[in-house]
């Protein structure tokens, strides 16, 4: 598998790049997990807001009114009021960071709204001007900042421990330490890691983490650890604070031992592959083997919920006019499922039994986001959704070869919107230039 | 989308503080109504 290194951040302005190409960022209302992704739908351009007046020669601070004229993300370009189509003194903000307030915050806390001043006389009645360009226009919601607040809280807190899938041997899982809680996504230090770094970056909603005592529960297999003492202050994460699976019924019809379908690889991410079940676990739960590459042993084995938007039924490739892997060292070409499934006397796994569920996520080719690169799942980098098939995005990363590309679902914890980062203070990743990819 | 997430627009009286007095605007916000 292909990863990425490290880029230093200096010199990417999100708002630059976006302006200079004119591109347009995902909405923060697709993004269900981050702060506010479910009580955006009402921030729109046109909005008006009270900002700092930068544009003044006043000791005090004083502030005016601004209009959103564009928004990508968390980021708004705004313009002040008075600047009418003059877009020379925009300025981009992170609206969840900066400093911008719901019209009438200035007056409920004694602060006066000043013109710039390289306006200042285009105008000589200001009270005027005002009462046309606000009446009937829309601003934030008055709890907007103390939602803000409210949303960046979160429930994973450092020396909790947890069962993550180990990142050597995917077939299994082991018990980590919550080091590091950024904005929602973990810092896993593996128990019995001895410096501290042999860790594992996710978001807590990652379907790869589970409570202390799940691998058991389902049959999964799991790495003991030899740790005879545990640290003062550790405390297993509570089971709710995890993902929750729909459920389903194994009494009927199910998955089997040798069922074929189609998978995205978990070390390829940028492949969908020829796939196997090989062992069937409690609660929904399958191990899955990429055809052609399978260690003798099952140690590259993964474990994927029936439900999950990572399994497709045989034939979904060919339906969708996606590049379908063949199993490496099958050398028959075009790849026939047909034969494939006679030559290995195995059969496709029921179509029915695969979620078809299609969420209204607002999602469009050529949007820009910040997305994890979950080869390297500390990185979170500069990227482009290519491709939607159904609930499926093609993620590119900025300034990287199409090779490095990831499919992943639309409701992944680990994809954000623009101005993520800066808002939780996780370190962006920006696009690669020729000099640094060599 | 409002509706979805459960906020509705809503008219209000907002008021304005400019250094040469108060004054207020009817203008639109959108309130939590979850």
């Amino acid at each position: 598998a292909k990863s990425k290194s490290v880029i230093p951040i200096e010199g990417f302005d999100w708002g630059q790049y976006v302006g200079a190409n004119n591109l347009v960022g995902a909405p923060v209302s697709c993004f269900k997990h981050v702060p506010m992704g479910n009580c955006w739908g009402d921030l729109e351009e046109g909005l008006r807001v009270e900002v700092p007046n930068t544009d003044t020669t006043l000791s005090a601070k004083v502030y005016w009114v601004a209009t959103i004229v564009k928004l990508t993300g968390f980021k708004a370009r705004l313009r002040y009021e008075g600047f009418d189509s003059d877009g020379n003194q925009d300025f981009w903000c992170n609206l969840c960071v900066s400093e911008v307030h719901p019209v009438g915050w200035c007056a409920s806390n004694g602060k006066p709204l000043v013109p710039p001043k390289s306006i200042q006389h285009k105008y000589s009645n200001w009270k005027a001007f005002l009462v046309k360009r606000l009446t009937g226009a829309k601003t934030l919601p008055p709890d907007f900042a103390s939602k803000v607040e409210e949303s960046r809280n979160y429930p994973f807190k450092k020396l909790m421990r947890v069962e993550v899938v180990d990142k050597a041997h995917l077939c299994r899982t082991r018990v980590a330490l919550v080091e590091q809680v950024i904005g929602g996504r973990l810092r896993l230090v593996y128990e019995e890691s001895e410096d501290g770094t042999d860790d594992f970056w996710c978001h807590m909603l990652s379907p790869l983490i589970h409570c202390i005592g799940w691998s058991r529960s389902i049959g999964h297999r799991f790495k003991r650890s030899d740790v005879s003492r545990k640290t003062e202050g550790q405390t297993e994460a509570p089971p709710q604070l995890f993902l929750k699976v729909k459920d389903v019924d194994q009494s009927g019809e199910w998955f089997r031992d040798g069922m074929k379908l189609e998978a995205i690889d978990p070390l390829n991410l940028s492949a969908i592959c020829v796939a196997t079940v090989r062992k069937v676990l409690a609660d929904g739960y399958l191990m899955i083997a990429i055809d052609g590459s399978e260690a003798a042993d099952g140690s590259d084995w993964f474990c994927y919920h029936a439900t999950s938007p990572s399994i497709f039924p045989v034939g979904f490739c060919e339906i969708n006019n996606i590049e379908l892997a063949p199993p490496r060292g099958y050398t028959k070409r075009p790849f026939k499922w047909f034969d494939y499934l006679r030559e290995t006397r195995s059969i496709a796994a029921p179509v029915k039994l695969f979620s078809k569920e299609i969420p209204n996520h607002g999602f469009r080719a050529g949007m820009k986001l910040e997305a994890v690169d979950l080869m390297e799942p500390r990185l979170v980098c500069v990227a482009t959704v290519t491709r939607i098939i159904h609930r499926l995005l093609c993620i590119h990363f900025d300034g990287w070869e199409d090779e490095y590309d990831q499919w992943v679902d639309c409701e992944s914890p680990d994809l954000y919107p623009v101005g993520w980062c800066q808002l939780t203070g996780y370190q962006l990743q920006p696009p690669a230039a020729q000099t640094t990819r060599e | 989308a409002a509706e979805a997430t459960g906020r509705k627009w809503e008219q209000k009286q907002v008021q304005i503080k400019t250094l040469e007095g108060e004054f207020s605007v009817t203008m639109w916000a959108s309130d939590d109504k979850k």
